[in-house]
């Protein structure tokens, strides 16, 4: 079984002092638990 | 056979040569597995490849054939066998026994300790308010940010698969930056076309005007993420940031297996198989989570909708027919979920 997650997040900021990207905190490969970080 | 010359006990011949065919497939299928894994490690990425055994895998019943594991596997065990079945599965399939939040013996079948819960504390929520958490426990195939227009996720090298497929041609997929950036010098807003009654909350997510009523918000990207859940691995799924749910879409379809194998052979796999798809909304604009079932994992249960019920016989199966739709109270919000919530299940057949 597989899931998919498709969502809207930040790219850019205007503001360049509060810088808001969405970045992943994961690699390709990785194993994850349900709970941890897959981006911030 | 027994016989009178003191033969006890005889094999025939075409057994003997069905099991070394099995076998012959079998060592053909490690060796197969040994060279993708060594290829990955060169950092080789694996090909799309047809092949006639992907197309046999058609022909086949595999939904009745899904539904029949999920009665075998239904099957209520003595008490006394149950440890053995379990600590069987869990040598196989590499489960972690001890996170189980039952005693082994309280499972009565293999499909009730399938979807069993952990205990307390086995799956501490990042608490980072700006982060989204992973759904279910699995590997990371792909994930990114959706730049085309008519976005398309990779299913391996050399054949993708597009977003709109999976989650639905009525969805609210919302545009891309990169269609936002067109939009804004210039371009014909096709939002606001004849889609415009059909989606309220599509226009506030992907609409430019909107969006420049505050100039300070940062424009939106649209990402994803596929994880593979293998069968060893904990099946509920849990909300991955606090969102409201909005509408869930149920495509009845093909079961095709989900490994590795098939990702490689089977053309449009995840928009073939059968799932359900959650819409919503969260803090920064849209989400969707599609669940998609395999040929053993044929079945997924909803707790926001336990009537909800997927796998059913059907005397014609339609692929090209519209997935059945439910809006979660059209004049409210929806269903909220709190990050780290369960969803749903993945069931055995």
């Amino acid at each position: 079984s597989t899931v998919v997650l498709v969502f809207q997040a930040p790219v850019s900021s205007a503001n360049e002092r509060m810088p808001s990207d969405f970045k992943f905190c994961i690699e390709r490969g990785d194993r994850i638990r349900m709970g941890e970080a897959l981006g911030r | 056979r027994g016989s009178s010359q003191g033969n006890s006990f005889f094999v025939p011949g075409a057994t003997v040569g069905t099991v070394l065919m099995l076998g012959a497939l079998h060592a053909r299928r490690l060796y197969d597995d040994k060279k993708i894994e060594e290829a990955r490690e060169k950092g080789i990425e694996l090909e799309f490849h047809p092949d006639v055994k992907a197309t046999f895998l058609s022909f086949l019943p595999l939904r009745t054939i899904s539904r029949f594991w999920g009665f075998l596997t239904s099957v209520e065990y003595p008490i006394w066998l149950r440890p053995h079945v379990y600590n069987a599965w869990a040598r196989a399939f590499h489960s972690n026994l001890e996170e189980a939040a039952l005693p082994l013996e309280e499972y009565a079948s293999l499909r009730h300790f399938f979807v069993r819960t952990l205990k307390e504390g086995c799956r501490p929520i990042d608490s980072d308010p700006c982060c989204l958490i992973s759904p279910v426990d699995g590997t990371v195939l792909r994930f990114g940010e959706l730049k085309e227009a008519g976005a398309m996720i990779e299913q391996v090298k050399g054949f993708s698969y597009s977003v709109s497929s999976l989650l639905g041609a009525k969805s609210f997929l919302p545009m891309t930056a990169c269609e936002n950036i067109q939009q804004e010098s210039g371009g014909e807003d096709k939002s606001m076309g004849d889609e415009t009654q059909k989606s309220w909350w599509r226009v506030s997510l992907a609409s430019p005007k909107v969006r420049a009523i505050s100039p300070e918000s940062p424009m939106k990207g649209l990402f994803y993420c596929v994880i593979y859940l293998k069968p060893g691995d904990y099946h509920r799924i849990h909300s991955p940031v606090d969102w409201n749910v909005l509408v869930r879409r149920h495509f009845s379809g093909r079961l095709y297996p989900l490994n590795e194998r098939a990702m490689r052979t089977i053309r449009n796999l995840y928009v073939e198989n059968e799932r359900v798809v959650l819409e919503g909304q969260w803090q920064e604009g849209y989400m969707a989570m599609a669940a998609i079932g395999a040929t053993n994992i044929g079945s997924i249960e909803l707790f926001v909708e336990p009537t909800l019920h997927t796998n059913r016989p059907r005397k014609k199966l339609l692929h090209s027919e519209p997935p059945e739709e439910r809006v979660y109270e059209p004049e409210g919000n929806g269903i909220m979920l709190k990050k780290g919530d369960e969803v749903g299940a993945f069931n055995m057949g």
